[in-house]
């Protein structure tokens, strides 16, 4: 099973045209390898971003050196994951039973 | 069927195991149907909510079909049994099902979904090899023949948005629109998505209005309206490319372009702070009030024939 240890999702509140942009051109870099879950379109909707472990610093230089305000979202994905496995585990065996 | 919790996330085999308790459970209104298989050769099904008839005019909605999104899927399980046990209760349903039919595919991304208990619980497209690339997977809602490759959707097969080599090359879009056209008699098409909290109608493959704009987006805001009613949800409604973005192949753009004027598609709450990852805990909830906007649709579609 894939594992996101320290991933976390970033939701960025654009507040400019300027802002859409950049993170557009954010979109466009595979390098950092992100997971969009909602996507740059206008500043009416947060954009949402999973960030894995090895890209964290990058991005959020990124969005701090533009101004761009954001806040984490989920904290550590792997958790979130690892709840909601046992959930899905522990409902199966109830069911079981 | 009594130990089904609803408000849990379920495997694929548990969900199609529950399909077959409610069509026991209510033999003479739900019935399985497979409307083919996926690409990895697993069985898709809509369960058909009728009470005679022969092609009457029908809803069809589906769920599911972004692999991650489970509350999606949950909800429309809820859903599912919601309709089967008020039918005959509640008279707004039973006079729904009393002029026409339902569809509801739960699990329209079968291999997807599959892959999101196994392997990587952030998968959302198909699993179908691409040919020349590493990559697996196809969007399947870039895939419909509606401004198919158009802008919002990617050529990249690596790309979570890859709009796939053709117009329903992915066989789980391909199985929805076989089933849609042989029918023909299809009056409202509704797709459900998680999450974002909006409910859509056409294009996205266009920022053009579509000739019915002040209708739908009357029924949608009224559906809205009777969503929220239960906890305040709040929610936007518009056309796909006016409040989110412009995205080309989608279903409900193929779906009002063949004809099926009430074209609809729900993305579910996160009240932004899960996302994909809505804790199981507000699997009902969401569903409760998703199924009292989906109702208000569908008792408009049955108020206005056409």
């Amino acid at each position: 099973h894939k594992l996101f240890i320290g991933d976390q999702v970033l939701r960025i509140n654009a507040e400019s045209e300027e802002h859409i942009q950049l993170l557009k051109e954010l979109e466009d870099d595979e390098g950092w390898e992100l997971d969009f879950w909602t996507h740059p379109a206008s500043t009416d909707l947060p954009v949402d971003i999973h960030v894995p472990f090895a890209s964290l610093h990058a991005v959020k230089n990124f969005l701090q050196a533009h101004k761009i305000p954001f806040h984490v979202m989920i904290n550590n994905l792997q958790e979130l994951l690892d709840e909601e496995q046992e959930g899905v585990e522990l409902n199966a065996m109830q069911e079981r039973n | 069927a009594r130990s089904f919790n609803f408000g849990a996330y379920h495997t694929l085999d548990t969900i199609y195991s529950w399909m077959d308790t409610l069509v026991a459970a209510h033999p003479n209104l739900v019935s399985k149907v497979q409307i083919g298989t996926s690409y990895e050769n697993r069985p898709m099904y809509a369960l058909k909510f009728s009470t005679g008839g022969n092609k009457r005019p029908a809803i069809w909605i589906d769920a599911g079909i972004h692999a991650r999104e489970w509350v999606s899927t949950a909800s429309a399980v809820w859903m599912a049994d919601k309709m089967a046990t008020d039918y005959g209760v509640d008279p707004s349903v039973t006079s729904l099902l009393g002029q026409m039919d339902v569809y509801l595919s739960i699990v329209t991304n079968p291999d997807g979904y599959v892959y999101t208990h196994t392997s990587d619980r952030m998968w959302r497209k198909t699993r179908s090899v691409n040919t020349g690339s590493v990559c697996r997977g196809v969007d399947p809602n870039r895939n419909w023949d509606a401004g198919f490759g158009g802008p919002g959707a990617s050529k990249n097969p690596c790309s979570d948005s890859y709009h796939g080599p053709h117009a329903h090359s992915e066989i789980e879009v391909k199985n929805v629109v076989d089933l849609v056209q042989s029918h023909g008699n299809f009056k409202a098409f509704i797709s459900v998505h998680a999450y974002s909290q909006l409910l859509m109608y056409p294009y996205g493959y266009s920022c053009t209005s579509v000739p019915h704009q002040a209708e739908l987006d009357s029924v949608g805001r009224s559906a809205v309206q009777a969503l929220s009613s239960l906890y305040g949800t709040s929610y936007k409604v518009g056309s796909i490319c006016k409040i989110i973005y412009q995205a080309s192949g989608g279903s409900i753009d193929w779906s009002y372009d063949i004809g099926i004027k009430y074209s609809f598609a729900f993305e579910l709450r996160d009240t932004g702070r899960y996302g994909f990852l809505l804790p199981a805990n507000q699997i009902i909830p969401t569903a409760s009030e998703t199924w009292l906007g989906l109702k208000h649709i569908m008792e408009y579609v049955r108020d206005h024939p056409y």
